[in-house]
C-alpha cells in the first residue's frame, strides 16, 4: 500500500536524443525499455534542461566557461528536433483499495507527450504551468512502472542575429516561455532555449478525496492585535460514493530556533 | 495552538470548494521583511479524513501573518510599500534566475537568497524575461525576509518596444498566457514574501491580458472593508 503524500521522482532518469531512438513511447514503456545509460541513452538531470544533461555527461562543454557557448550548436541552426529529447525512468507504486495516484510535472518547457506502461497522455504547451495526470488506472499490476516523456522545445525558438541584441529576433515572445534564452545585453543565448523537464516531477498518493491548491489569507484589525486566518481549499471526491469527510486545519507556532514542537 | 474540524459530504466524482470559518488569533507573531523584525512563520496543516477509509490527503505550508500594501506616492510618483502598516525603504535586487541551465536546487536557492539577505536587501525583483520563480525560491525569501516583486512573461524589448519592433500584441496564444498566469498564482500565492505581481518589464501586457490579470488579482471583496466585521 502506497503511503499518502508526495514522492519526488528525481533519480534514475535516462535521456536520449529523439532522432537517435527508433522506438515509440509505447514500445519504450512496454516491450523495449532502455536498460541503462548506454548509447544513445545517458544519465539525465531531472529536474533540469536538455543542455544540463548534455553538459553533465560531458557531451558538450559547460557554456559558462570561456567562449565554450560558441562551440554549442544553436537550436536555430540545428533545428528543433536536435534538442527534442526522450526522458525515461521507472518507479515502484502499488496501491491499496480506494487509493489514487497523480503524476505531477511542476514545469515542462515547452510541450510533451507522456507514456506510462504503454498509455499516452499529451501535455499542453507552456513553460509556466503544472500538469497533474490521474494515473491510477494505468499503473502496472506488479508495481513496476515504466515512464517515458518526449519533450519538445518552444515552438518559436528564434534565431540570433549576428548583431545579437536583447531577445535576439524576439520570436521567443510568441510563446509563453522565458525570454532571456535568446540572449540579452548581459548574456549569450541558451542554445536549447531551456528545453526540458525543468521543474519537479512527483507522484502524489491520496485516498478517495484529494486536496487541491489551498488558499490562505490573513486579515488584521485593532492595530494587528486581532487577526484572522481565512482558508479555502478545493476538494475532489474520486470515488463512486458520497464521501463523508472530516476536514481539519491546524496552525502550530513555528519551531523556535532548536526547540521542537511535539 | 489552533485546531478546527468541519464535517463535509462530497458527492461521487464531484469537485468542490470549501472555506473554513475564519480562525481568530490574538496578537500573532507577525512576519517582517529583512531588517524590520522577525520572519515568524506558522505551520498550517490541512488534512481530510474520509469515513470508512481514514486519512485521505494532507497539505501543509509555512505561513506568515503580514499585511503588505503599496501605492503610488503622488509627491514623487514612486511606488511606496508598507508592511504591517510600517513604511519600508525598499533595498531591492534584480533577479533573473539562478542558473542558465536551470540546475535549480534547494541548496542553491538557500545560498543565493541568504546572500542577498546578508547584503541587507529586502526585496528581489523577478524580471519578466526570466522565470516565474519556484516555491523553493519563495520559501527562502519567506525565511530570510525578502519581499518578492514577480513579473509575468512580458518584456519591453521582445513585446513591442524593442528593435526591431516585434510582438506588439504579446504572445500568440493569450488564453495560454492566462492559463499559465492563473496556475502560477495558485502555485505561489500563499508565500509571505510575495509582495507584488507585475504585468511585465518596461511594458504593459496587451490590453486583454492586462485587464484579465487585474481582474483576477484584485483584492477579494470580502477583504475590502477595513472595519473588522
Amino acid at each position: 500500500m502506497a503511503e499518502i503524500g508526495k514522492t519526488v521522482l528525481n533519480s534514475g532518469w535516462l535521456a536520449a536524443r529523439s532522432t537517435d531512438v527508433d522506438l515509440t513511447g509505447v514500445q519504450l514503456t512496454t516491450t523495449h525499455p532502455p536498460s541503462g545509460p548506454s548509447s544513445p541513452w545517458m544519465t539525465a538531470f531531472v529536474p533540469g534542461t536538455v543542455l544540463a544533461t548534455l553538459v553533465e555527461n560531458q557531451v558538450l562543454p559547460d557554456p559558462f566557461y570561456g567562449l565554450e557557448n560558441k562551440s554549442i550548436i544553436d537550436i536555430a541552426d540545428s533545428g528543433r528536433e536536435h534538442y527534442t529529447f526522450w526522458f525515461f525512468t521507472k518507479f515502484q507504486c502499488k496501491l491499496a483499495v480506494n487509493q489514487h495516484v497523480d503524476l505531477n510535472f511542476r514545469g515542462i518547457n515547452y510541450s510533451a507527450e507522456v507514456y506510462l506502461n504503454g498509455y499516452k497522455k499529451v501535455l499542453g504547451k507552456g513553460m509556466f504551468r503544472r500538469h497533474s495526470l490521474d494515473v491510477t488506472d494505468i499503473l502496472s499490476p506488479n508495481g513496476q512502472n515504466l515512464l517515458a516523456v518526449i519533450v519538445h522545445p518552444p515552438d518559436h525558438p528564434g534565431k540570433i542575429p549576428s548583431s545579437g541584441g536583447q531577445g535576439g529576433d524576439h520570436e521567443i515572445g510568441k510563446d509563453v516561455a522565458a525570454q532571456y534564452v535568446e540572449g540579452w545585453d548581459w548574456m549569450t543565448p541558451i542554445r536549447d532555449r531551456n528545453t526540458g523537464i525543468w521543474d519537479e516531477v512527483s507522484l502524489s498518493t491520496t485516498g478517495p478525496v484529494k486536496i487541491m491548491d489551498p488558499h490562505l489569507v490573513s486579515s488584521f484589525f485593532d492595530d494587528y492585535k486581532r487577526a484572522y486566518l481565512h482558508a479555502t481549499v478545493e476538494l475532489e471526491n474520486r470515488s463512486g460514493w458520497v464521501a463523508e469527510c472530516s476536514l481539519s486545519i491546524q496552525v502550530e507556532t513555528e519551531v523556535e530556533d532548536n526547540i521542537c514542537l511535539v | 495552538e489552533h485546531l478546527q474540524t468541519q464535517q463535509l459530504s462530497i458527492p461521487p466524482g464531484a469537485r468542490v470548494q470549501y472555506s473554513f470559518p475564519e480562525i481568530f488569533f490574538y496578537k500573532p507573531n507577525l512576519w517582517w521583511p529583512n531588517g524590520m523584525g522577525k520572519q515568524s512563520l506558522y505551520n498550517v496543516t490541512i488534512d481530510v479524513d474520509v469515513k470508512g477509509y481514514g486519512e485521505s490527503d494532507m497539505w501543509n505550508h509555512l505561513f506568515g501573518f503580514r499585511k503588505i500594501e503599496n501605492y503610488i506616492d503622488s509627491a514623487t510618483g514612486g511606488r511606496l510599500f508598507k508592511v504591517n502598516g510600517e513604511p519600508v525603504f525598499i533595498r531591492g535586487g534584480n533577479w533573473i534566475l539562478s542558473d542558465g541551465l536551470l540546475r535549480l536546487s534547494k541548496k542553491r536557492y538557500q545560498t543565493d537568497i541568504k546572500f542577498h539577505a546578508d547584503m541587507n536587501f529586502n526585496m528581489m525583483r523577478c524580471w519578466g524575461g526570466g522565470l516565474a520563480e519556484r516555491p523553493e525560491f519563495y520559501h527562502y525569501c519567506d525565511v530570510y525576509g525578502l519581499l518578492v516583486w514577480q513579473e509575468f512573461w512580458i518584456t519591453g524589448d521582445v513585446d513591442g518596444r524593442g528593435d526591431p519592433i516585434s510582438n506588439p500584441n504579446g504572445p500568440l496564444d493569450h488564453d495560454l498566457f492566462m492559463l499559465c498566469a492563473r496556475d502560477t498564482v495558485k502555485l505561489l500565492r500563499n508565500h509571505a514574501s510575495l509582495a507584488l505581481w507585475v504585468g511585465g518589464n518596461e511594458q504593459t501586457p496587451p490590453d486583454d491580458i492586462n485587464a484579465a490579470l487585474k481582474h483576477d488579482l484584485r483584492l477579494h471583496p470580502q477583504f475590502e472593508n477595513g472595519n473588522g466585521n
